[in-house]
């Protein structure tokens, strides 16, 4: 690795970003997610936090120009120069430039550049880091195309990043706050068998059950025995500040997740084109600022969502609200008396999460069958 | 095959470009120094050629501009 003469670094732990405009090569999402799990890659490796602004004047202020861009290293058209950013300090220091003659792409096919890899690159110059001529090291110059999915950073590039900043916190290697920097995201990981574990949301996805809290996810498999706890922004690192609620659409190979008045829909690891969108266009009151769980019935094809003391029923056929909701959750599901912090459809049954319970229901009758601790799924 | 004069001009301007850009190569422009640019091309070949863990030979081969043509981040591999 190599470092810029007089080894500048930021001599901060919080680094603003800013994306100043976009390629139209991409959705907008996708650019987003691009450069937030670029970031990540970072963060995780070293104590830096990156937050996004939306206005005024990042340390990183990134962008997309063609040809001349009012600085001294214009850009050359499609090929040869791909990108380029400026080392730490003030001003255009830690820029990111991207050529918009190239075609941008979130894929790793060969008729684009992939937008993660080349931003992974150009931020650690942001950072402070030079070229390194390690073949395969993400600091090397030239541009190779690799599978993006489970991306790790080569052991010359943390060695490199580390030899500025050192590594990450004892606590945990913070997620890029790609979302609301002003919410705060769960820093540390609840241990699995702690019987006061509460849960912010529960769904299942292509056969395993993902259990969210805060920055973190659970996930239980039935193609690996053990619990594995991860970031939420190793999977989807634009939505790593967590979720008020998700449920699956197993037929449609979707899953849906809600923060505030917002939700998004994925398939596996992608984000839908055109998400998020608001609450409302599901049929919501505006009176209705978040929602607290979601649970999807995959027989009658409806979907249940709990606000406070009330739920709505969703038809996802006709894709609308049905008639005569809200309904109080009390009166028709007995045993319920209380607020409903996540739902989770499994075996034919409903689980309703409260706090460290969960309450398992008869789908058919509605009945209450048992309570149990939240977390009993983690086999403790 | 023999290289058309045309072409090996065209490549000699791309490799020069290319060593002004991340090597710090810089040309004298008063032509009475052509050898000594030629050396100090010459040197500069050589260091790209050890960055990239080419055969050092100073001479702009084939597979010395193939490297040149490759997409590749804007940033100089050695600065002043």
């Amino acid at each position: 690795y190599s470092t810029f003469p007089q080894s500048p670094r930021w001599k901060k732990e919080d680094v603003t970003y800013r994306i100043l405009n976009y390629t139209p090569d991409m959705l907008q999402a996708d650019v987003e997610e691009a450069i937030a799990k670029a970031f990540q890659l970072w963060s995780s490796v070293t104590p830096l936090r990156f937050t996004r602004l939306y206005s005024g004047q990042a340390d990183i202020m990134i962008s997309f120009a063609a040809g001349f861009h009012g600085d001294f290293y214009s850009f050359d058209g499609p090929g040869g120069t791909l990108a380029h950013a400026y080392p730490p300090s003030s001003g255009i220091g830690g820029d990111a430039h991207f050529d918009e003659d190239e075609n941008w792409t979130k894929f790793t096919t060969y008729n684009g550049y992939n937008l993660f890899l080349v931003a992974a690159h150009e931020l650690g110059h942001s950072l402070g880091l030079g070229h390194s001529n390690v073949f395969g090291a993400l600091m090397y110059p030239i541009y190779m195309a690799r599978d993006t999915r489970d991306y790790r950073l080569p052991q010359d590039d943390i060695d490199g990043i580390q030899a500025l900043y050192g590594p990450p916190r004892e606590s945990s290697a913070l997620p890029t706050k790609a979302f609301h920097p002003q919410e705060p995201t769960e820093m540390t990981p609840a241990e699995d068998c702690d019987p006061h574990l509460t849960f912010d949301a529960i769904t299942t996805l292509r056969g395993e059950i993902l259990f969210f809290k805060g920055g973190y996810v659970w996930r239980k498999s039935p193609y690996f025995s053990d619990i594995e706890h991860d970031t939420i922004s190793s999977f989807w690192p634009s939505l790593a500040s967590g979720f008020d609620a998700a449920y699956e659409v197993d037929k449609k190979d979707r899953v849906i997740f809600f923060k505030d008045d917002q939700y998004w829909a994925v398939s596996g690891y992608s984000i839908e084109p055109g998400f998020p969108k608001p609450i409302q266009n599901l049929g919501f009151p505006t009176s209705v600022g978040k929602i607290d769980a979601a649970v999807h019935d995959q027989n009658t094809k409806k979907t249940y969502f709990f606000v406070g003391n009330r739920y709505w029923s969703y038809n996802e056929n006709t894709q609308s609200m049905e008639r005569g909701y809200p309904r109080k959750i009390a009166a028709d599901f007995q045993g319920i008396d209380h607020t409903v912090d996540a739902a989770l459809q499994k075996n034919g049954h409903f689980y309703f999460f409260h706090g460290s319970n969960q309450y398992e229901v008869d789908i058919k009758n509605k009945k209450l069958i048992r309570i149990m601790k939240s977390n009993s799924w983690f086999n403790c | 095959f023999p290289v058309v004069p045309e072409k090996e001009k065209e490549d000699m301007q791309f490799a020069k470009k290319y060593l002004e850009n991340f090597y710090d190569f810089k040309e004298e422009k008063n032509s009475l120094f052509k050898a000594k640019n030629l050396n100090r091309m010459a040197d500069k070949i050589r260091e790209m050629q050890s960055f990239f863990g080419l055969e050092v030979t100073g001479e702009l081969n084939h597979k010395t501009l193939d490297m040149m043509k490759q997409p590749r981040c804007g940033i100089p591999d050695v600065r002043s």
